[in-house]
């Protein structure tokens, strides 16, 4: 799980049996406190394997929304929550919140942050490569802490290579598990695996300044996916102040993991008040 | 009754506020209050790390 606070924006990303939505009236407490204003709001999920032992208010997408339109405030009038579908198990699960009812938000945000042209990517992958997935356990004799063995998992997996501009902080779990967050300017990225073979899940997710472009998508994509070797994998790039339909990204995300082996099995757009244009898209790796 | 085993797929929540203090939620959410909001949702901090336009948190679970 992992925690990031800009001065005007905060992401939480926790998985397990967390209840993360339980802490919007506790950051509301405490913003308003100092007069800071919510803006906007964005949640999203995947399909749950366990989803029967996600506790108040995870147990269902309707619940989760239902607690987030009583606990978010009313300034906050536009609202949108979806579910965008797949042929494979994976859905993604998209509730957003705004002042304002178009993406293309003006450059000059109440805050002083330039949200425009900044597009979040999230890649959700299950059934890893076994021998790949094998690598983030800990060995039974290794004493270290975890943050040491953490910097371990990420230079045998190949994780560093992905970013080697960014400073890395990451640590591994005991017996198993990794968490990484990297931060690269004012762009992060972040990796969670969890590698037991009845469960085996990994997440990449980063977000980048599209100045220059999104062919550096496609390469960090490609990287990701050669570190765990999924059977099958959902990618969600959310994109402020562009449209659906002249974005680039898309085909970008197909190409590049067609190269790998990997068959779009869905795609699915929808745009979202405040939160921009959400282009999803699943994939699964031919089997020989 | 299905198996469980540990969830992997994460939920994710981002907000966005306004406000004139360049620091703003850096300045506002120390150690301690990130601790308090992360007891709610049931994690705590693990490991941190920042620069000069982000604070970045690993966390338990």
């Amino acid at each position: 799980s992992s925690l990031f606070v800009y001065p005007n924006r905060i992401v939480i990303k926790t998985c397990g049996t967390t209840q993360l939505l339980r802490s919007v009236p506790c950051l509301l407490d405490k913003t308003g406190e100092l007069g800071l204003r919510l803006q906007r709001c964005r949640y999203t999920r995947g399909s749950f394997i366990f989803p029967h032992a996600q506790p108040f208010p995870h147990s269902s997408f309707r619940e989760e929304v239902l607690y987030l339109e009583e606990n978010l405030p009313g300034s906050l009038c536009y609202r949108k929550a979806r579910v965008l579908p797949s042929k494979t198990s994976h859905s993604w699960h998209v509730y957003a919140a705004s002042e304002r009812d178009d993406d293309a938000l003006p450059e000059e945000d109440d805050g002083g942050e330039d949200v425009l042209g900044t597009f979040t990517l999230e890649v959700c992958m299950t059934q890893l490569d076994r021998a790949l997935a094998r690598r983030f356990y800990r060995r039974r004799t290794d004493v270290s802490g975890g943050d040491v063995a953490g910097k371990e998992m990420t230079a045998s997996a190949g994780i560093g290579g992905i970013n080697p501009r960014a400073l890395v902080c990451d640590f591994a779990f005991d017996p198993c598990g990794y968490s990484m967050n990297g931060i690269d300017g004012d762009c992060y990225s972040t990796i969670h695996v969890t590698p037991e073979d009845e469960c085996s899940y990994a997440s990449f997710e980063c977000v980048e300044a599209t100045g220059g472009g999104y062919a550096g998508v496609s390469d960090v994509l490609r990287s990701v996916v050669r570190v765990f070797r999924p059977g099958t994998l959902s990618v969600s790039v959310c994109v402020m102040g562009g449209r659906g339909d002249d974005l680039p990204g898309w085909s970008l995300v197909a190409d590049s993991l067609k190269k790998l082996g990997y068959k779009r099995r869905g795609r699915a757009v929808e745009d979202f008040p405040g939160a921009g244009t959400i282009v999803y898209q699943t994939f699964t790796a031919h089997r020989k | 009754m299905a198996a469980t085993g540990f969830e992997g797929f994460e939920k994710r929540l981002e907000l966005h506020f306004s406000g004139d203090d360049p620091l703003g939620l850096r300045r506002l959410l120390g150690f301690e209050s990130l601790e308090r909001v992360l007891h709610a949702v049931q994690c705590s901090i693990v490991s941190a790390v920042g620069n000069r336009h982000v604070d970045a948190y690993v966390l338990s679970e």
